[in-house]
């Protein structure tokens, strides 16, 4: 398994234990995120989450959900989400070298949707010691499931309130060494003790 | 960019490159 071939901490094996989660699970979650800990092993210095990896793998039923494709809000919106993108991946295409990667225009005009939005602002969040859903699952630790979308849009958290409003119905939160495994989706998953035992298995290391 | 952490750069750079494969592949 991963756990066992991958020893070392870094972006690569993270990223690799982020697929293995949701690649090989039966549900269709859209993404996994790892919140990585600040804390170090001083217990007084409070800890903050922040971005360590995540791996976005898309929603399975997105044609289901474009109802409102021709509204004027729609597409100021995808006209917003696409300039974002376009400077993204000029400002990333342009520290690669020529050829490695580059992404072309089409995949920059194509439809943002909701769900990739929803991922790619979560790069810009953080969450102290007991706030937001990662917060508090690690303030906790014990993990937090919220599925339905009345449960996500009367959540205390704000991120779970942001994830309703962008279409997600389930997210959950699981401490792990280190950090917070997230996982959203746009359908609803009930809490299994299958995925709690690969995050286990999977990300209980020490850096 | 420089101002933007590694780990966020290296995720942004492969969830961009992903999108470009979904798009092609669709």
């Amino acid at each position: 398994g991963v756990g066992e071939t991958m020893p070392f901490f870094n972006q690569e094996s993270l990223q690799q234990r982020l697929q293995a989660l949701i690649d090989g699970a039966r549900e269709s979650w859209a993404y996994a995120i790892f919140w990585q800990s600040s804390s170090t092993s001083d217990f007084a210095t409070p800890s903050v989450l922040g971005w360590g990896d995540g791996y976005y793998k898309g929603e399975e039923n997105k044609n289901k959900r474009r109802a409102s494709s021709s509204s004027a809000n729609f597409v100021a919106e995808q006209e917003h989400r696409k300039k974002v993108l376009r400077e993204l991946n000029s400002l990333i295409s342009g520290v690669q070298a020529a050829g490695a990667g580059s992404v072309g225009d089409d995949a920059v005009d194509e439809e943002v949707t909701d769900t990739e939005w929803f991922f790619l602002i979560s790069m810009t969040q953080s969450f102290a010691n007991g706030n937001g859903l990662p917060g508090l699952a690690m303030y906790s630790s014990s993990p937090i499931w919220v599925t339905g979308t009345e449960k996500l849009a009367g959540s205390q958290c704000e991120r779970a309130r942001q994830a309703q409003g962008f279409g997600l119905q389930t997210i959950v939160c699981i401490p792990s060494a280190n950090g917070v495994v997230e996982l959203g989706s746009t359908e609803l998953i009930f809490e299994s003790s299958d995925l709690m035992n690969k995050v286990k298995y999977l990300f209980n290391f020490n850096i | 960019l420089s101002a933007v952490p590694q780990a966020r750069r290296a995720s942004l750079a492969r969830f961009l490159e992903r999108r470009k494969e979904r798009v092609v592949s669709a």
